[in-house]
C-alpha cells in the first residue's frame, strides 16, 4: 500500500534531523506513481503533489511514530476538501418545471442515469418527466421508453428527428402535464465533433436548462480532462455524475475534473438498476484513489 | 516535437514519460518502456533524440505486432462472441464485423445475446437489418446460454458463414456476471468443437489502468482472442492496450473509429504508435 511504501522511504529519512531535497523527493514520487495508477490526470497529479509538498514532509510527520501513514493522512485529507463541494444537491430553481439536461460521450451511462435520477427525484415527492432526445443510436428512443415504462415514469419522445425539437415540445408537455422535473437524455458524443457540440449549444438556448450534468464514466484515464473542460467551455456543465462506480477503478479521474473544471460531483452511479444511484462522498472517493 | 532535436538528457525521458503517462500507457508499462529505451541508447550509443524516436517506434512495433492470422476453422460457422464492460461499444461493433464480413460476401448470423439490459436486442435488431444480415433473438430475460445453444445449431443448420454473438455488458467485479459468462462459452464450446474461434474484447480507449484488470478478469474467465479498442476517433490514445499486450500479450485485433458501420479498421501498430507519441 501507499502507506507501506511511504512508511519504507520515511524510515531511512528519520533520524536524520533534517530532510534533503532528494529525500523529500523520493517520498512525493510514491505518492505520485499511487496517483497516476488512480489514472488521476499527469498535471493536475503534478500541481497536487506542489501543493502538498511542505505539509507532507513537515515536523508532524518526521516527529511521528509512523511518518508513512502520516503523509497518507495528509494526502487523504488534502483529497477529500479538493472533491468536496458546497454545491453538491440539483438545483431548485423558482419557476417550474426544473430543467436538467444529461450530456457526455458516448456509453458513460446518461440514459440509464436519466432514468435513476427520475426515480429518485420521485422518491422526493416530484413528477418527473423523461425526454428521449438520443435519435441518433439505433433503439435509444426505446431504451428510454422501456426504463420508463417498467419504473412508471412518465416519458416524452417525438417520432421527429430533431433534437432541439424534441427538447423544447417535451418541455411544453411538461408544463401541460405539470411535470416536474424534465430531465433530458441526449445523444453521446465527442467534445471534439463540432456540429454535435454546436446542437446541445443549441438545445441549451431554447430549453435554458437549469442543471446540466455531465455523465462521467469512473473508469476513464487521462482524457477525462479533456472532454470535461471542452464540454465545459463549450456548453457549460453544473455538476457531474461519475458512474460505474460499481466497479473496482480507482477513479481517479474524479480528482481531475474537479481539480481542472470545478464542477461539483454531485450523484455517483453504482450498478444497472434504477436505484443505484448514490450521493457523492469525498472522503470515500479519497480513500478509493489512493488505494 | 519531443524528438524533433537536441540530445537525450534526463528531460528527454521526463518528457518522454509524460508522453506515455498521458497517452494512458500506465505508469509500470511507462517505467518499463522508458528503462528498455534507457538501456538500447546506451549500448547502441545514442546521442539525438530522433534516433531515439525509430527505437522506441521498434521496441513497440514489436511488442503489439499482429498477431498470426485470426483462428477461422475448417468447417464454417466461423464462431465469433463479443464481450466487455458496459457502454464499450460491443454491440456496435458486431454491426460493423457483420458488415465487414457481409462485404466479402460471406453468410453472416448475428446473436442478439444480451438479454438482460432495456432495447438491447432492439438496437442489434436495427443494426442487423441495415446490415442486411439474419438475428436470432429471444425476449428479455432469456437465459442466454440456453439461447447461444440454439443459434449454434441454427448456424449449422442454416449453412452460415459467420457467427457474431453479443453478450451483456458487464462488470469484471461482479462474480455472478462472470460465471455467467464462462457458462455462456463452456456451451458454445460443447455444442460446437472449437467455437468460439473468436472472443473479442471490447476496450473503450477512453479507459485508463482498469482496462487492464478488466482484460486479466475476463481473460481467466474464458479464453481472449483480441481485442476491440472502441472509441479512437476520440482524443484518447489509448496507450492501456500497450500494457494490456506487455502483462497478458492479448492483441488487438481492431479498432473502433466512429459510430458508422464503416468504422471498424484492422489494427496497425505503427499507426497507433506514431498517434501514441504524439
Ligand atoms: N455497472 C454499472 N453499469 C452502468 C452504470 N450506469 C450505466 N451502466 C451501464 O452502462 C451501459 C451504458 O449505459 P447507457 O445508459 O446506455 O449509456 P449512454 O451514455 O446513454 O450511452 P450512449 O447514449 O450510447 O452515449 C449500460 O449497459 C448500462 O446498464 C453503473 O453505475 N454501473
Ligand atoms: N465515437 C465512437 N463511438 C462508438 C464507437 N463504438 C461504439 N460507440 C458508441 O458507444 C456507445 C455504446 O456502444 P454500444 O455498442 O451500445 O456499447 P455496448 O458495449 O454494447 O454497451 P452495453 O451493451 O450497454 O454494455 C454508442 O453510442 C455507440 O455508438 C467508436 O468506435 N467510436
Ligand atoms: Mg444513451
Ligand atoms: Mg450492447
Amino acid at each position: 500500500s501507499l502507506a507501506d511504501k511511504l512508511q519504507n522511504t520515511l524510515r531511512r529519512l528519520r533520524g536524520k534531523g533534517k530532510l534533503s531535497e532528494q529525500d523529500v523527493d523520493a517520498a512525493m514520487r510514491e505518492i505520485r506513481l499511487a496517483l497516476l495508477e488512480a489514472d488521476v490526470n499527469f498535471k493536475v497529479v503534478k500541481e497536487f503533489i506542489a501543493s502538498i509538498r511542505a505539509r507532507a514532509v513537515g515536523e508532524e510527520v518526521m516527529s511521528s511514530l509512523t511518518p508513512g501513514q502520516q503523509v497518507v493522512k495528509i494526502v487523504n485529507d488534502e483529497l477529500t476538501r479538493l472533491l468536496g463541494s458546497e454545491n453538491k444537491s440539483l438545483a431548485q430553481p423558482a419557476k417550474s418545471p426544473a430543467k436538467f439536461m444529461l450530456v457526455g460521450l458516448q456509453g458513460s451511462g446518461k440514459t440509464t442515469s436519466a432514468a435513476k435520477l427520475a426515480v429518485h427525484l420521485r422518491r422526493s415527492g416530484k413528477k418527473p418527466l423523461l425526454v428521449a432526445a438520443d435519435i441518433y443510436r439505433p433503439g435509444a428512443v426505446d431504451q428510454l421508453k422501456k426504463l420508463s415504462a417498467s419504473e412508471n415514469l412518465d416519458f416524452f419522445s417525438l417520432e421527429q428527428s430533431d433534437p432541439v425539437a424534441i427538447c423544447k415540445a417535451g418541455l411544453k408537455f411538461a408544463a401541460h402535464e405539470s411535470l416536474d422535473p424534465v430531465i433530458f437524455d441526449t445523444a453521446g458524443r465527442l467534445h471534439i465533433d463540432d456540429e454535435l457540440m454546436s446542437e446541445l449549444g443549441t438545445i441549451k438556448d431554447q430549453v435554458k436548462p437549469d442543471e446540466i450534468l455531465m455523465i462521467l464514466d469512473a473508469m476513464t484515464g487521462q482524457d477525462a480532462v479533456n472532454a470535461a473542460v471542452s464540454f465545459n467551455d463549450q456548453v457549460g456543465i453544473s455538476g457531474i455524475i461519475l458512474t460505474k462506480l460499481d466497479g473496482d477503478t480507482r477513479g481517479g479521474a474524479a480528482l481531475s475534473v474537479r481539480a481542472v473544471t470545478g464542477c461539483p460531483i454531485k450523484f455517483t452511479g453504482t450498478g444497472e438498476k434504477v436505484d443505484a444511484l448514490e450521493p457523492f462522498y469525498p472522503d470515500r472517493m479519497a480513500s478509493r484513489i489512493l488505494g | 516535437d519531443l524528438f524533433g532535436g537536441g540530445e537525450i538528457d534526463e528531460e528527454f525521458y521526463e518528457e518522454l514519460e509524460e508522453i506515455l503517462v498521458s497517452g494512458d500507457v500506465g505508469v509500470q508499462t511507462t517505467l518499463k518502456l522508458v528503462e528498455e529505451l534507457r538501456e538500447e541508447i546506451a549500448a547502441r550509443r545514442i546521442r539525438e533524440r530522433s534516433e531515439a524516436r525509430e527505437l522506441l517506434e521498434d521496441i513497440l512495433g514489436k511488442l503489439l505486432q499482429t498477431a498470426a492470422e485470426p483462428v477461422t476453422p475448417e468447417q464454417p460457422p466461423l464462431v465469433i462472441l463479443l464481450v466487455g464492460v458496459n457502454g464499450s461499444g460491443k454491440t456496435t461493433s458486431i454491426a460493423k464485423l457483420a458488415h465487414f464480413y457481409k462485404q466479402q460476401g460471406k453468410k453472416v448470423l448475428l446473436v442478439a445475446g444480451d438479454t438482460f439490459r432495456a432495447a438491447a436486442v432492439e438496437q442489434l435488431e436495427i443494426w442487423a437489418k441495415r446490415a442486411g444480415v439474419d438475428i436470432i433473438k429471444q425476449q428479455q430475460g432469456t437465459d442466454p446460454a440456453a439461447l447461444y445453444f440454439d443459434a449454434v445449431n441454427a448456424a449449422v443448420a442454416r449453412k452460415a458463414d459467420v457467427l457474431i454473438g453479443d453478450t451483456a455488458g458487464r462488470l469484471h467485479t461482479s462474480d455472478n456476471l462472470m460465471d455467467e459468462l464462462n457458462k455462456i462459452y463452456r456451451v458454445i464450446n460443447r455444442n460446437l468443437e472449437g467455437a468460439p474461434h473468436q472472443v473479442l474484447l471490447t476496450v473503450d480507449a477512453t479507459t485508463g489502468h482498469n482496462a487492464v484488470a478488466q482484460a486479466e478478469k475476463f481473460n481467466q474467465t474464458l479464453p481472449l482472442t483480441g481485442l476491440i479498442l472502441t472509441k479512437l476517433d476520440g482524443t484518447a490514445r489509448g496507450g492501456i492496450v500497450v500494457g494490456i499486450r506487455d502483462q497478458l500479450d492479448i492483441p488487438v485485433s481492431y479498432i473502433g473509429t466512429g459510430e458508422k458501420i464503416e468504422d471498424l479498421a484492422p489494427f496497425d501498430p505503427r499507426a497507433f504508435t506514431a498517434a501514441l507519441l504524439q
